[in-house]
């Protein structure tokens, strides 16, 4: 699976996911990624979201809307709601994998509770990089 | 509130153990990670719209084989590709999703087309790939999507649950 999350100039923010989906998965499974709410997700209001991992587990936790969620109704900022979101409730109901997260506000939030994620991130004017572990 | 603007990309979280991982392997990661985030970077600093800012980056994602998606997507048990793809536009919550599809080089491009092109959010199959060609985008045939390395990964995960030793490594469950 493969992810991209912004947010522009204007303060415009967009998500996008894209994925072979699982080794050796039935024919017919889909995932996480293209359902709306669980692997990708995008409002101006808050932020935007691309997810990896255990798709199964990010589809019952509707992981990126429940993002949204916490950050629009509980006034929690992105990277308390990503992290809640990836490190406790995908950790306890058995599920794996990570998300990028941009902000309204232009903040990035990174969290993975397995081994790795691939992934790169640019802030204007600020932080760059690329990292596996 | 920042003006500048904020970017970040996945390849995905099921990453190589770490004792698999070879300096050479990393470093070709790195460069290509580097090389994508150029590009969504380009399309933002002279202006442009998140949207297309993530419609180019998971472009240039699906056609680096190194991530599993597009090009070097992993195969299902009966040895074809099915690809999804998603996009979203946070001004309007606008957006397109695709689902099973197998034939255009960037499932991506045919979510947005969906999204821009019919009043759907998600479309499947047959009916996806009616909307790909409507569109005019580009077509690949399966030998483009193959890589030895998912082939490999398919036969491998075949075998071990044939052989009842498959363990439940979470990095496979993500492809």
């Amino acid at each position: 699976t493969v992810g991209a999350v912004a947010r522009d100039r204007d303060g415009n923010v967009a998500a996008a996911t894209s994925t072979g989906g699982m080794t050796a998965k039935r024919a017919g499974r889909v995932g996480d990624s293209p359902v709306i709410g669980a692997g990708t997700f995008a409002s101006n209001a808050t932020c935007a979201v691309s997810a990896t991992g255990d798709g199964e587990a990010f589809l019952r936790l509707s992981v990126a809307h429940e993002i949204d969620a916490r950050m629009r109704l509980a006034g929690a900022d992105l990277d308390t709601a990503a992290r809640g979101v990836v490190i406790d409730d995908l950790t306890a109901i058995g599920g794996s994998g990570g998300l990028i997260a941009v902000g309204a506000d232009g903040a990035i939030s990174l969290p993975f509770n397995c081994e790795g994620m691939y992934r790169g991130w640019s802030r204007e004017g600020d932080d760059r990089g690329t990292a596996i572990y | 509130m920042s003006t500048g603007f904020s970017l970040a990309i996945h390849g995905g979280a099921g990453v190589l153990p770490t004792a698999d991982m070879t300096q050479e392997r990393a470093a070709r990661t790195h460069a290509a990670l580097d090389r994508i985030l150029a590009v969504g970077e380009a399309i933002l600093l002279r202006g442009g719209s998140a949207l297309d800012a993530v419609d180019a980056t998971v472009c240039a994602l699906e056609d680096e084989p190194l991530f599993n998606a597009g090009r070097g997507a992993v195969f299902t048990r009966a040895g074809t590709h099915e690809m999804d793809a998603c996009i979203m536009d946070g001004r309007t919550r606008a957006a397109g999703a695709v689902a099973g599809i197998m034939g255009p080089r960037n499932p991506v491009r045919t979510a947005r087309a969906v999204m821009e092109a019919t009043p759907h959010v998600l479309m499947i199959g047959d009916g996806a790939l009616e909307v790909a060609r409507a569109a005019d985008l580009p077509f690949e045939d399966a030998d483009y999507f193959f890589t030895q390395e998912r082939r490999d990964a398919l036969d491998s995960t075949l075998a071990m649950e044939a052989a009842g030793t498959l363990d439940d490594d979470p990095s496979r469950r993500h492809g």
